[in-house]
């Protein structure tokens, strides 16, 4: 995350990390519900088996998991049949845990929006993760404010890609704060008046973060792929063969 | 090769593995899209810029830096020289990588490193340029020969020569210089099928996949002829119609067995099944509390928060057909609610049907952040 600050403890209690084999943390993810996760597509490119991942939550210092972390292999990753690498459209992944995580206050599902929920533009919400900071890798938990863009004022940004209603904007024009390599999976969260957050994106893709192209960052639209989600859930819990 | 034997990769590609070799080189197709169009078609990894596999060498970040640097038109072989980077040449008796010539990794790089830096990128460090043998040397090395193209098959060529990138064309923006992307861009001009009734173009491949990509849906209808006693699935397979919503997947997507379940009727949240794709009416005299909790799961609902009974109205239209409680009902763990249900040839004794309502589980709460609030300390 460019230009945000160290998480407190618990503050994200949904986030989760995504760790490899000897890589340790590769993506983001983000915790729905007891036995099941989302993150992007794109981080499984060439590594789809699997036995090679395993997910890390309660995580506030990737160096220093502490008492309150949980780690769980994966049972299975859909991935989302239309996910188109080239132009990183339809970038969304369930991933199913090997056994339901235990609710504690470091370990919490976030909210999935309702159908047709969307965060209005120019409205503000908090992108967090363990990506690129634009001078180093963090060990801590960071997050940041963004603000929703619009997809039209976004298209703007971005004349060499086309933003699909499956992708949300959000930033600012001088990609002050924004996502970076790293963070792609981690949660595009808002706040209701009933201080309960929703996840509305999951990082996705953006301009190079570490370098001077502006802009804002691009994020897989969750409120688009919810029926999706639910439909998965339902078909890896209930018909199974 | 390390081991006493040549693994099995050197073994089958043929190639030169002396036990002594540290590695075992041997050539493989070219498959990397961006440089399909090249004057060579085999090639060996690892590769120049440390790749070690084509896969890993698509979803590299050099393998979208050089094609979109391209479109700056900095360097007319830039493409060129990219692909003997990425996919460097692979001289089949030899079997060694043939790399660029140094003069080409000089014209390319004093050309278009200053367009990186202007937004704050360097030129990929791993390509630096005195590791090439000069050209006319003895070392054999690459140079673009007359005719060699300058766009990538991921590129549209502008009339007047530049390269745009393919997912521009016909995007409703002006990217050529000529502007000739947005020239002749009716579907069957660039081999697409239009949308009856809008001008949406879509790949003739998405017809009939599943997944409605037209403005109307028409590009998922008539996709199936299934006989009167078949429904088609999502995939336009046909099944059985008793099949349907018998808990069991019958389609191969397992269509059959999706939206079985609904809480919603006209009068309240009424619990329905549609079994044989007809609605059934659950009766109440068997039901339990964990069946309400297995149908506000399994339709994403959360937790049951209030169940009720309701007697149907007299002179209800037409005869409601029933579902009941299966005696095993508990036997079928993992199962979905319409498979713990059955048909019998009574109706419904009470004439009771079931009437639930479901609350979403606790989500998006933050309890460890108050955990810091009582401290006032200053």
């Amino acid at each position: 995350i460019l230009g945000g600050r160290v998480s407190r403890r618990g503050a994200w209690p949904w986030q989760c990390s995504l760790q490899s084999g000897q890589s340790g943390h590769v993506c983001g993810c983000v915790l729905i519900a007891q036995r099941w996760a989302l993150t992007v597509a794109h981080c499984f490119e060439g590594r789809e088996s699997p036995e090679l991942w395993k997910v890390v939550l309660g995580l506030n210092n990737l160096d220093h998991p502490g008492g309150q972390s949980q780690t769980q292999g994966v049972r299975a990753i859909i991935v989302h049949p239309r996910y188109n690498r080239a132009v990183v459209d339809y970038d969304i992944s369930v991933v199913q845990l090997d056994s339901e995580v235990e609710e504690t206050p470091f370990v919490r599902p976030v909210c999935l929006p309702q159908l047709g929920q969307t965060p209005s533009p120019d409205s503000y919400c908090y992108i967090t993760g363990w990506g690129h900071m634009g001078n180093r890798m963090p060990f801590k938990l960071q997050e940041g404010e963004v603000r929703i863009i619009s997809l039209t004022q976004c298209q703007s940004y971005f004349d060499m890609k086309t933003i699909t209603p499956r992708m949300l904007c959000a930033g600012y024009d001088a990609g002050t704060v924004d996502s970076c390599m790293g963070d792609s999976g981690g949660p595009l969260v808002c706040e209701d008046g009933g201080g309960r957050w929703t996840l509305f994106g999951l990082t996705s893709w953006g301009s190079v973060c570490f370098s001077k192209v502006l802009g804002p960052g691009v994020y897989s639209n969750v409120t688009h792929f919810t029926p999706w989600i639910q439909q998965q859930i339902y078909i890896h819990t209930y018909l199974t063969d | 090769c390390i081991a006493p034997s040549c693994p099995t990769a050197c073994v089958g590609g043929n190639a030169a593995c002396d036990p002594r070799n540290h590695n075992c080189t041997r050539c493989e197709p070219i498959s990397l899209e961006l440089c399909m169009n090249l004057p060579y078609n085999l090639t060996s990894f690892p590769n120049f810029l440390g790749h070690l596999s084509q896969r890993e060498t698509s979803v590299s970040w050099e393998s979208s830096l050089f094609p979109a640097l391209v479109q700056t038109g900095c360097y007319q072989y830039l493409m060129f020289y990219a692909c003997t980077l990425l996919v460097p040449k692979c001289d089949p008796v030899s079997l060694q990588k043939v790399p660029p010539c140094r003069s080409l990794c000089r014209s390319a790089k004093e050309k278009c490193e200053s367009v990186l830096g202007i937004v704050g990128l360097q030129w990929p460090e791993d390509s630096d340029c005195s590791q090439f043998p000069e050209d006319g040397g003895n070392a054999t090395c690459l140079l673009p020969e007359p005719g060699v193209d300058e766009c990538s098959p991921s590129h549209f060529k502008c009339r007047s020569g530049r390269c745009v990138l393919a997912s521009k064309r016909c995007d409703g923006h002006l990217d050529c210089d000529d502007h000739s992307d947005e020239d002749d861009c009716g579907c069957s001009e660039r081999a697409l099928w239009e949308c009856p009734g809008s001008n949406v173009c879509i790949k003739a491949s998405m017809i009939c996949d599943g997944f409605p990509d037209c403005p109307l849906l028409v590009d998922e209808d008539n996709c199936s002829v299934c006989r009167d006693n078949e429904l088609s699935c999502n995939n336009h397979q046909c099944v059985h119609r008793t099949l349907w919503c018998d808990g069991r997947k019958d389609c191969r997507d397992s269509s059959d067995e999706w939206d079985c379940v609904s809480l919603s009727d006209g009068s309240g949240p009424v619990l329905t099944v549609f079994r044989t794709a007809a609605e059934y009416q659950i009766c109440a005299d068997e039901w339990n509390h964990q069946l309400s909790h297995l149908t506000c799961r399994q339709l994403g609902l959360g937790v049951p928060s209030s169940v009720s009974m309701v007697t149907d109205q007299p002179g209800v239209p037409g005869r409601r057909r029933w579902l009941h409680v299966h005696p095993e009902w508990n036997q079928r763990n993992g199962s979905a609610l319409q498979a713990r249900l059955e048909k019998r040839s009574h109706a419904c004794h009470s004439r009771k049907r079931v009437s639930l309502v479901c609350t979403r589980e606790e989500c998006g709460l933050r309890p460890a952040v108050g955990m810091y609030s009582h401290r006032k300390k200053r």
